[in-house]
């Protein structure tokens, strides 16, 4: 553990608890994709089976099942609770396109060819692109709130600080998983657009508004 | 000879 993924793994956390947060104190899921957020339940789902199987701390087990229960939390919020406040007109982006072609991805590219590993790496593949719903909701809808561009930041930030971690681990450790690596990249680049937005507008105090 | 790889990562 370096510092890095320390901050990496607790920007995550931050995310997702300042998406139910915000859910939770407005009592509304307006501007958030449920379906982005179905597909992060599904990344969860897949990659921590091995919470039966395999032991590697009691930070990695809590951390693990934090991320899980916040995960379905969500979704409950989204399509229960406050289902009368989902955009589903704004959250049209099909994600049977993300699903399927990382399925067979993960399928024909990962480390060993068993039903876990395939797993893991479907959760690896479908995480990097699981932030798209969201990202095609607020073009087009051309705004957000203050308040889901935090999430976004930080859920941003933690891509980001794995990849130092990668890096820091490749130097010290000699350790790199080169699926992880290039999916991390991948997401990673995904939000470069939204943080130039984060940086230009919102931290100038400025709503997140996109041109028409 | 690949080394197993362990996800020790979130």
């Amino acid at each position: 553990m370096n510092i890095f993924r320390l901050a990496g793994d607790l920007s995550h956390l931050a995310a997702i608890i300042v998406l139910l947060l915000k859910i939770w104190k407005t009592r509304s899921c307006a501007g958030i994709s449920g379906k982005s957020q179905i597909l992060f339940a599904l990344v969860f789902t897949t990659r921590y089976l091995d919470l039966f199987t395999n032991f590697i701390s009691p930070y990695n087990t809590v951390m693990k099942m934090i991320y899980l229960g916040c995960a379905y939390a969500t979704v409950y919020l989204i399509y229960m609770k406050f289902k009368a406040t989902y955009d589903g007109n704004h959250d049209t982006f099909r994600a049977e396109f993300l699903v399927v072609p990382v399925g067979g991805l993960a399928f024909l590219v990962n480390h060993e060819f068993s039903p876990l590993e395939i797993l893991w790496t479907f959760s690896i593949y479908l995480e990097s692109v699981a932030i798209l719903p969201q990202l095609f909701m607020i073009s087009k809808t051309g705004e957000a709130e203050t308040i889901t561009t935090h999430y976004l930041f930080a859920l941003g930030m933690y891509r980001a600080l794995y990849l130092i971690n990668w890096i820091w681990r490749y130097y010290f450790e000699n350790f790199f998983d080169l699926i992880a690596i290039v999916a991390g990249c991948v997401q990673t680049i995904l939000y470069c657009d939204f943080f130039y937005l984060y940086i230009t507008k919102v931290l100038q105090g400025k709503k997140l508004s996109l041109p028409a | 000879e690949e080394p197993e790889q362990s996800h020790d990562e979130l």
